[in-house]
């Protein structure tokens, strides 16, 4: 997974 | 983004406009526990650090700052408004939740993906949601009787957790490198925790009855 896109829940 | 994870972004919005609207309608937070208020206020903040770091895209970005705004000011409403503070039911809300800070913090300090202060806050933040429902749920066991509004904000929170992890699970198949392990184990235990409440909020459904807990 991309760095940026690790957190991309809420 | 998959139509699990949308319905669980929605039902958890539901949930809290639902609690508002108790809130202003009725000018009383009875029932509501300000200790469960009080973790998610501190679950988004902790998490949502973020928001200076990362973009993601514009809805993740408005979402946050929504979750963050509507904890803050039922918070606040519950502590400083000079009516609705005096429906809050203070000697029933007695769960001593400074120790599930203190435990989802140590086990942040242990598990977390890397040692850095936002991974650790966020760690902390998936932990302390897992169990924040904890002081609302014994508030609802310790009074018995649940409003209808009160029960289905309790059932809409249910009901994102629920949502999310068909998310996770539509993800798990759909995506290559999907492995989240500490979301999905925390959201798993998270939503064990509701499983009695929608027991018998099913019970009294079916029932066309007045939400009751067994004491």
């Amino acid at each position: 997974l991309p760095e940026e896109k690790r957190h991309d829940e809420l | 983004m998959n139509i699990f994870r949308f319905l669980g972004d929605m039902t958890h919005l539901i949930s809290i406009l639902i609690l508002l609207l108790k809130i202003y309608a009725t000018k009383s937070c009875s029932g509501i526990s300000l200790k469960t208020q009080e973790l998610y206020a501190l679950v988004f903040l902790a998490r949502y650090l973020d928001l200076f770091t990362d973009f993601i895209s514009v809805y993740n970005s408005v979402m946050k700052v929504v979750f963050i705004a509507s904890s803050l000011a039922i918070v606040w409403c519950m502590r400083r408004h000079r009516v609705v503070r005096r429906s809050y039911d203070k000697e029933l809300d007695t769960f001593r939740h400074y120790f599930l800070v203190a435990a989802c913090l140590a086990l942040a300090l242990l598990v977390q993906e890397k040692f850095t202060f936002l991974e650790v806050l966020w760690a902390f933040s998936i932990y302390l949601e897992a169990v924040a429902i904890l002081p609302q749920l014994v508030l609802l066991q310790r009074s018995g009787n649940v409003d209808n509004l009160t029960g289905q904000y309790v059932f809409f929170l249910g009901a994102y957790r629920a949502f999310y992890i068909l998310n996770w699970i539509y993800r798990y198949f759909t995506e290559t490198h999907f492995s989240r392990w500490i979301s999905c184990v925390s959201g798993l235990v998270q939503t064990a925790l509701y499983a009695d409440f929608f027991y018998y909020y099913f019970i009294s459904w079916k029932n066309n009855s007045k939400l009751q807990l067994p004491a």
